[in-house]
């Protein structure tokens, strides 16, 4: 099974 | 006051109907380049890019930046009460508290005018870093519409992985598993029926198709979608609008457990 993940993750909050 | 006028008005139209699933409201921030927004959809998985500049519009003023948000659902019932080939004006007033939208016939003989209260929005803003991807897939956006839809009949994930024959879509679930897969395209009549891939190195990446297919609504704006991947990294499903600017979706992958 997968985990999907969170864009915050990626992309950092300005 | 900001005006906008878009002499090719379905293009708005298409653009709400692409993203009114996924975001709920967002912000147009109103600048003298152009008319941005960035919203995340409301599991924070996806972010919605969109970027129109200033010379796509006829004219275009803007005086000082200004942040309009709009409900889209609301935007995108408004829209409907124009026809395709309409112009389609926004317009907000300094200080004011509404968006008006003006659609125009071509031949200037019905004019309608709409004024959408404003709503105030609590929108995070994220940096979106540059990107070297380890492979971009281009290919018509029907094509990735349809293997999309078809992938959802066996799972709610799909893989995709980039190499240098091609690439190639695979989903399993319960009732079984299917894949297809896109070779690099020779020789087309047309470069909008090519399907390339530019590989820097072999990737393999699974999402989300629930996303995936509401990305895929946007395809009726342009007749390419380019596909950017990158190991750990967010995909990027980027349509251009015309010669005005871009919609970009991107989509944060499924981790392997």
């Amino acid at each position: 099974s997968y985990l999907q993940e969170g864009i915050v993750q990626y992309f950092v909050p300005i | 006051m900001f005006e906008a006028r878009l002499p090719q008005g379905q293009i708005l139209k298409k653009l709400i109907e692409a993203v009114r699933e996924l975001v709920t409201d967002a912000n147009f921030e109103c600048k003298p380049s152009g008319l941005s927004l960035q919203a995340m959809d409301s599991s924070h998985v996806s972010l919605v890019s969109l970027l129109m500049r200033a010379d796509g519009f006829d004219p275009y003023q803007c005086d000082r930046n200004r942040t309009l948000g709009i409900n889209l659902r609301t935007l995108a019932s408004v829209l409907k009460c124009s026809s395709n080939d309409d112009i389609i004006t926004i317009r907000a007033e300094d200080d004011g508290d509404s968006a008006i939208l003006i659609f125009e016939s071509p031949s200037s003989d019905r004019l309608s005018e709409f004024d959408l209260k404003l709503v105030d929005i609590d929108n995070e803003q994220l940096v979106i870093p540059d990107t070297q991807y380890d492979a971009v897939v281009r290919m018509p956006s029907a094509e990735f519409q349809r293997i999309v839809r078809d992938m959802q009949i066996l799972g709610d994930s799909v893989t995709i992985a980039c190499s240098k024959d091609g690439v190639k879509f695979s989903a399993n679930g319960e009732i079984g598993s299917g894949s297809v897969r896109l070779k690099q395209s020779s020789a087309v009549d047309s470069e909008d029926d090519a399907v390339t891939v530019d590989l820097q190195q072999a990737v393999s990446l699974t999402f989300a198709l629930r996303y995936l297919s509401l990305f895929s609504k946007a395809a009726p704006l342009s007749p390419t979608v380019t596909l950017s991947f990158s190991k750990d990294v967010p995909l990027l499903v980027e349509f251009r609008i015309a010669d005005m600017g871009h919609l970009r979706f991107y989509l944060a992958p499924k981790i392997d457990e």
